[in-house]
């Protein structure tokens, strides 16, 4: 449930424009691309490596401007799923 | 009966004979096989050219039985970014559970090592993706690997079974799951099978399990050997079909390739069964390289059946398919699969009808169920969402709730099937309600849509329930129907399944013809005039008994002496001529044979052990072999065994080069190295070492050159308080200890050199400096003449003083 999740330094973003689009987008907030996520188009996997790595709360910093950037279509940044083996 | 088939595959995997749930080696065990996996292979088909991956901690590729099989494009490294899934190790082989789910599926066959696979030439990869921060994205990731390559997607993991959690796919997975369905497999759609939402804990319910109630996954369940539930099955109505997995201790287990190229069969859960599915499923494939994703579960529905499976609520929906919410539509059929597959039509495209409930809130009051209707024509006036007969059925509900554990959700189709979308869940506490999730069945498949749906609520309120007065409210609910608009399978000509024949009365064999049966009967009429044995031949008999026939369908047993009587398989000590349609008696000592000679003895009679390489019967395995005492074979020993005991890995001598470690051989190592259990491979002692059993200084067992043995380490020099000597028969110098109080000496006894504190030499021994002033007193004439000094207790008592004054 929310309140116990664990956020991590990944997030993903739905941008336009292709990978040179997303690359701008990550740079310009510090962010790495690790490019597109498996078939999902437009969808890219950006990195952080000033943000710590798990956090019980989402940290806040100039990172944080991506969330308004205009070119995002959507964002999210990756909480760590409890899974287990059946 | 497989086994008196003389098409009977038989593989030297050490533990072939222990695969129960592929075929049975002995006739009258309690062994069931129905999955007929054997049988499929005996159509020919083995997986060849069908691609399939394990989502979870990594594959140990280089494993002897996975190895030919192991394909690296089916592969990636998701926690590591890497093409190389390899598993991490630990002390603990906590990641075991991808090398262990990919043997089930593609294990190599006759190759001596472990098992055999369900899809033995199928090609097999490994996805790395549990064995780090599971997060939307790295599932994502690992769901969207090479669709246009890999066939199938085979998931034993899934959201906590805490019994409070109510977790499935993000968005990202979610979308991952719609572009493999729509895209993979080059447009026929990947195909994703899941293991039943359980995870070993009570009190849960899988429908809280996202993955499994997707309508893009086959959600699989798990049957023990005899058909009961294991006890750590949860009810489901999305699940599809059942496979055999472990059970209680005393049911038999499944046995799967290891971590560390080992074999075990510790595997468990319904982790077992989605890789068996997989490879099942990897079957109808190859016999149908063209069935979408729709097929396959179509298949599924209709060929899996309930044979022995155990569960109270098995019902007939108004297609007449059997389902229960334990085991979906039964334990699956490979052999009907595969058949099926063959000659399979295409179902027509899926529609889907949606339909949301008014806004209206509904109160959810505590013990008053709440019943809410929904009529629906199957969106028959649109023609391409219009579904007419039923496949996944969905319930999107939006719940507020004070206690979520409370709540009990049933949904009744127009035909009056039942399905249990969620059952109470005694660890719940959460308020948050259902937040637009997505309950499905697929108890309605084949159905019709049209008509009225009901969704019943009820709240039972815990003793954990804080406030009564706070209501639940039913916010709104929207029904999802998915299906096809017209019959699926009739608007493709005539394609009746095998399954569907032997299950349905109404669809008999036809009647013999009236004449037929009259002829039959008035030739009979002079002589006997009962009925024959069922195994009499078409000589008819001459009485009721099976030794009354004048000729048989199957085989004789016995001789014109004792008597001859029909069977239908001959019993053990016997083989089946089947030209003669006679059984012959086996070699002495044989209990299963293909022939006379002792060359031909396939198994033994008790306290005898068969032998494959002589393929005869013997007291006692040879050395390299052990006896198995569950099916008496002499299985080979592990191949770093000289001799074994019980088990192949359970060993009593190596062979050379390797040395015992426990009951392990493991390579000798070269002086100044161990043999490291963690990295299986030969690691440095600490310097100071020769030979060690660890990397430790406190691990050496022989000192190396210029070291020198004190106590439990190797030292350079002797420390204070020790001299070197030499030890007889050992290569090895010693530090020895000086005398007590003595801290440097050149050897045992008087000859101390140096007295630590509070003592002074004397003659090589250290005397306490203890004095005396009156060495009457002290008796020093009579300590001297009976040479007390020189025993170490008396040493103590004023000898300084008795011999200094000489």
């Amino acid at each position: 449930s929310p309140s116990r999740s664990v956020f991590t330094n990944h997030w993903a973003v739905r941008v336009r424009g292709g990978a040179e689009e997303a690359d701008k987008l990550a740079s310009k907030y510090g962010f790495t691309n690790f490019g597109q996520i498996g078939g999902l188009e437009d969808h890219y996997h950006f990195h952080h490596s000033h943000v710590v790595r798990r956090s019980t709360f989402a940290t806040r910093g100039t990172h944080s401007f991506i969330h308004m950037d205009p070119k995002v279509d959507w964002i999210q940044q990756q909480i760590v799923k409890s899974r287990v083996k059946r | 009966f497989a086994q008196s088939d003389p098409n009977f595959i038989y593989f030297n995997d050490p533990k072939w004979s222990n695969m129960w749930y592929i075929h049975c080696s002995v006739k009258n065990s309690r062994c069931r096989s129905e999955m007929n996996i054997l049988a499929a292979w005996q159509r020919g088909y083995t997986g060849r050219n069908v691609v399939i991956t394990i989502l979870d901690d990594g594959i140990e590729k280089n494993h002897p039985d996975l190895a030919q099989n192991y394909d690296q494009l089916a592969s990636y490294d998701v926690n590591g970014n890497d093409h190389d899934p390899m598993p991490r190790y630990d002390s603990s082989n906590e990641n075991k559970h991808g090398t262990r789910c990919a043997g089930e599926v593609a294990a190599v066959a006759n190759n001596s090592h472990c098992i055999v696979g369900i899809a033995y030439n199928a090609r097999i990869g490994g996805i790395r993706m549990l064995d780090g921060d599971v997060t939307d994205v790295v599932e994502a990731k690992s769901l969207g690997i090479r669709p246009d390559y890999i066939d199938i997607y085979s998931a034993s993991w899934g959201p906590d079974d805490d019994g409070k959690t109510v977790d499935g796919p993000g968005p990202l997975a979610k979308q991952a799951f719609e572009v493999g369905i729509k895209k993979g497999r080059k447009g026929l759609g990947s195909i994703f099978v899941w293991a039943s939402g359980n995870g070993g804990r009570q009190g849960d319910h899988c429908s809280c399990d996202g993955y499994t109630n997707s309508i893009y996954t086959i959600s699989v369940s798990s049957s023990t050997e005899n058909g009961n539930k294991p006890w750590y099955l949860e009810v489901c109505s999305s699940t599809m079909a059942t496979t055999y997995s472990s059970g209680e201790f005393y049911d038999r287990k499944i046995i799967t390739t290891d971590l560390r190229q080992r074999c075990t069969d510790g595997h468990t859960g319904t982790s077992v069964s989605a890789p068996m599915v997989a490879g099942i499923i990897a079957l109808a494939l190859e016999a149908n390289p063209l069935i979408t994703w729709r097929d396959v579960q179509h298949l599924l529905v209709k060929t899996s059946r309930p044979v022995h499976l155990k569960a109270s609520d098995w019902k007939t929906n108004a297609a007449g398919h059997k389902v229960s919410h334990l085991y979906g539509f039964g334990l699956v059929d490979a052999e009907a699969m595969v058949v099926e597959a063959k000659k399979w039509r295409s179902v027509p495209p899926q529609h889907t009808c949606t339909k949301m409930s008014d806004r209206r809130t509904r109160y959810i009051r505590p013990d008053q169920k709440l019943n809410v209707t929904m009529s629906s024509t199957g969106c028959s006036g649109q023609p391409d969402q219009h579904v007419a007969f039923l496949e996944h059925v969905v319930v999107r509900v939006l719940i507020v709730h004070p206690r979520r554990g409370d709540l009990e959700i049933s949904l009744v189709s127009p035909s009056g099937t039942r399905s249990q979308l969620l059952a109470k869940r005694l660890f719940d506490n959460s308020n948050e309600g259902f937040r637009n999730w997505e309950f499905m069945t697929v108890h309605c498949w084949g159905e019709r849509a049209e008509g009225t749906w009901t969704l019943e609520i009820s709240d039972s309120p815990s003793q954990l329930r804080s406030n009564l007065e706070v209501l639940g409210k039913l916010k709104e609910w929207t029904l999802i129907l998915y299906g096809t608009s017209e019959h699926p399978y009739q608007s493709h000509g005539s394609h009746h399944s095998r399954a569907r024949m032997l299950e349905i009365p109404s669809v008999q064999s036809p009647e013999p013809s009236p004449s037929t049966t009259q002829q039959h009967e008035d030739e009979e009429e002079e002589e006997y005039t009962g009925p024959c044995h069922h195994e009499c031949g078409d000589q008819g008999c001459d009485g009721p008994d099976a030794d009354h026939c004048l000729n048989c369908i199957h085989f004789s047993l016995g001789s014109l002496k004792t008597g001859r009587r029909c069977v239908s398989h001959c019993p053990s000590g016997y083989f089946e001529d089947t030209e003669a349609r006679r059984c012959r008696r086996c070699h002495r000592g044989c209990e299963k044979c293909v022939g006379r000679s002792s060359k031909e003895c396939r198994s033994c009679r008790r306290g005898l052990y068969f032998h494959t390489e002589e393929s005869s019967c013997i007291e006692n395995c040879p050395n390299g072999y052990f006896n198995d005492e569950v099916q008496r074979h002499c299985l080979k020993c592990h191949e770093n065994c000289v001799k074994c005991v019980q088990d192949a890995d359970r060993c009593t001598a190596c062979k050379k080069d390797f040395s015992l470690a426990g009951m392990t051989c493991v390579p000798e190592c070269t002086n100044g190295t161990f043999f490291n259990l963690e990295e299986m491979k030969c690691s440095p002692c600490h310097v100071s070492c020769s030979t060690c059993t660890g990397p430790g200084m406190e691990e050496c067992l022989h000192c190396s050159r210029d070291f020198l043995q004190e106590e439990w380490r190797c030292v350079p020099k002797c420390s204070p308080g020790h001299y070197p000597s030499d030890s007889i028969g050992f290569p090895q110098r010693m530090c020895r200890k000086c005398e007590e109080n003595c801290i440097r000496c050149q050897g045992p006894g008087t000859r101390c050199t140096n007295c630590r504190d509070g003592y002074s030499l004397l003659s090589g021994t250290c005397i306490f400096h203890a004095t005396c002033n009156n060495t009457d007193e002290v008796f020093c004439d009579m300590v001297k003449s009976n040479r007390l000094c020189e025993k170490k207790l008396f040493r103590q008592f004023c000898c300084r003083t008795c011999l200094m004054t000489g």
